[in-house]
């Protein structure tokens, strides 16, 4: 479901030259429930990003199920592909400040169409409850604890049930209950559902949880395995 | 060197009321490494900006080496009881947008006052030098990844060396060895320059390195105790 090859992503910041990637091979199945792994600065976001039509690498192509995301696509087309088949969950949440945790989840069912009014409440109902936000549904983003705000972007992601879910750090706020349980509910999106997941992670518990491990060091893959300790 | 009587704090949110604190009870002293720990949304960053003088409870006092802070205190003298003796690292980081890394975090030591250009100079060098970030120090923060984000605000905090410092969940976005070579430096700052230490986490790793754990649920403290595993 996703290819890149020769990926590289090259920042002028000031006279240096950063490679937030350097030279990325990477292809993820469909099904797959995958994690990215690797110190501070090694380029996970900024694979996440490029995955997930974000952003573009510098050379390189990105191929989401067969179709070239990277070369001659214009930003409203890649902005179709993401509302198609992407939710992406951002390390820094970036949920919209005037929107309650309700409708910050439920836009992303309104953005992506096709569903009744009903069916969408229904549903973003449904994800409140799934994260335990049923009780701050009504409030705004400054209203919330980092834990909430961090599930709420969760929800976002996940209400429209999407082909893809691009996680990054996803329980980086989360105490340990919260976060089995939120992984507990990935995994049985993924099992009954065929959604592919791919996380970027410093939690050794989500770590645990992942079937296959991609480690990154200097914006490069430097381990691609299957994971041994389940 | 904090005291916190019967403190609660209540926001009023449509016609809910959330006691984010509700009668709390704390005593903090010299030279202590605590953590509190609890749920998302227990209260535990509610209590922190109470503690730093970044908010204040409904009812109740806290008091900062024995003064009032609650009480017949302006805006600007809050100020000047957290410029001078705390240091606070936000779960949300609050960095300054248009300054880079090595500004972020000598712009405390300016505000704190009391030392040349020379020595501020040294000592921010030093901080980033201690925090990893040394190739960073020229880049604003939209061009930092998460973990180096969270060490700004981490610097930021600790350039001062305050009496005490204050840290929401400091380890949320760092990997295995970046959050330990920081809890290395927090215990040192601790231990040869008895600097008072009190944390959020959801970080197994960091809980254990507490001297004391106290745990909140719903906004109370239903367990105060010295860390049975060291
Ligand atoms: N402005 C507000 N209006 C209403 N409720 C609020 C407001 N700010 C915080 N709260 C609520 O107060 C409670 C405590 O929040 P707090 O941020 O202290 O939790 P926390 O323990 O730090 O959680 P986390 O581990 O998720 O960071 C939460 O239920 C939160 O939703
Ligand atoms: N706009 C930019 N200009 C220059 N360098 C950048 C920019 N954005 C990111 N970088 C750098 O690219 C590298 C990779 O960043 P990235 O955010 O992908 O790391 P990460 O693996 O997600 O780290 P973390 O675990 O801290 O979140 C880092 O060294 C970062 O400082
Ligand atoms: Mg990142
Ligand atoms: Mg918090």
């Amino acid at each position: 479901v996703v290819l890149i090859e020769a990926a590289t992503r090259i920042y002028n910041s000031g006279e240096n030259e950063v490679r937030a990637m350097d030279g990325i091979n990477l292809s993820i199945g469909r099904g797959e429930f995958l994690t990215l792994v690797g110190p501070s600065g090694s380029g996970k976001s900024t694979l996440l990003h490029c995955i997930g039509c974000l952003d573009a690498p510098t050379s390189g192509r990105v191929f989401i199920d067969g179709r070239d995301v990277t070369t001659g696509l214009s930003a409203a087309e890649r902005g179709e592909v993401r509302n198609a088949k992407i939710g992406f969950i951002f390390q820094s949440f970036n949920l919209i400040p005037v929107l309650t945790a309700y409708e910050n989840i439920e836009f992303a069912l309104q953005i992506h169409g096709g569903q009744t009014a009903a069916q969408m409440r229904a549903r973003t109902l449904e994800v409140l409850s799934l994260l335990g936000l049923e009780s701050q549904k009504d409030r705004r983003p400054n209203q919330l604890s980092g834990g909430q705000q961090q599930r709420v972007a969760i929800g976002r992601a996940l209400v429209k049930k999407p082909a893809l879910v691009l996680a990054d750090e996803p329980t980086a706020n989360l105490d340990r209950k919260t976060s089995d349980d939120l992984i507990a509910l990935m995994r049985q999106m993924n099992e009954q559902l065929g959604i592919t997941f791919v996380f970027s992670t410093h939690d050794e518990h989500l770590m645990r949880h992942a079937r296959r491990i991609v480690r990154l060091s200097d914006g490069r893959i430097v381990g691609d395995e299957a994971n041994q300790t389940p």
